[in-house]
């Protein structure tokens, strides 16, 4: 998995 | 919203009391940085409006309060100068350190990213060292720093919920751990924030 990939949060 | 109502607690106070007495800058500076190195995808990453409004609201605020405590002119005659002593480098060196061992993919963005996540967790301490020495902490400064602790402790109560109910959700261990950091940090500074709102008395840390 490419933790990277998750932003959204603040 | 915790994180937002926290800021508008600190702006409160400044902008009525004219008063920034026992509010670190030396915290409000690494809030700076986190949010900085955090928020450079502002333009390239859109999630949310949402998350765009609250990103130019937690930039922009930080940046007023550190105008208001360096260059308001009353404000700046509050500020506990001589209290705020932690050193920022203690902090930022060894938080940019860990985030170029552990990230997790070695891009410039990703590891400023990781860096801010890190610096979160613990840009608190310059205040609570502060606030330590503090001999009259006024309730809106109380305030300020629970709920500043309460929205890292409710973003633990939210990742599990995502965790269980999302099924496109991710774990992101370094998020997860930071923010579990971040939040028993707080764990002293709850303890008599409780007990002083249950005794109906003020806020007084030991020293």
């Amino acid at each position: 998995d490419d933790e990277s990939a998750v932003k959204d949060e603040l | 919203m915790t994180h937002l109502a926290s800021i508008c607690l600190l702006l409160l106070k400044i902008h009525t009391m004219k008063s920034c007495a026992g509010v670190s800058l030396k915290t409000q500076e690494l809030y700076a940085l986190v949010f900085v190195t955090r928020y450079l995808d502002l333009f390239s990453n859109f999630v949310s409006m949402y998350n765009t409004i609250m990103k130019i609201i937690f930039l922009s605020s930080t940046f007023g309060i550190i105008w208001y405590m360096r260059g308001h002119k009353l404000v700046r005659q509050s500020y506990d100068k001589e209290q705020d002593t932690f050193r920022h480098y203690f902090l930022v060196i060894p938080c940019m350190v860990l985030a170029l061992v552990i990230h997790s993919k070695f891009t410039l963005l990703e590891v400023l990213w990781t860096f801010s996540i890190y610096l979160e967790a613990v840009a608190i301490l310059p205040q609570l060292v502060l606030l330590q020495r503090t001999r009259n902490i006024d309730n809106l400064t109380g305030n300020y720093i629970f709920c500043l602790g309460a929205y890292r402790a409710l973003y633990l109560l939210n990742w599990i919920y995502r965790y269980f109910m999302e099924k496109n959700y991710h774990a992101q261990w370094i998020t997860w751990m930071a923010g579990m950091i971040q939040t028993a940090i707080y764990a002293d500074f709850f303890y008599y924030y409780f007990k002083s709102w249950k005794k109906n008395e003020r806020l007084k840390l030991p020293a």
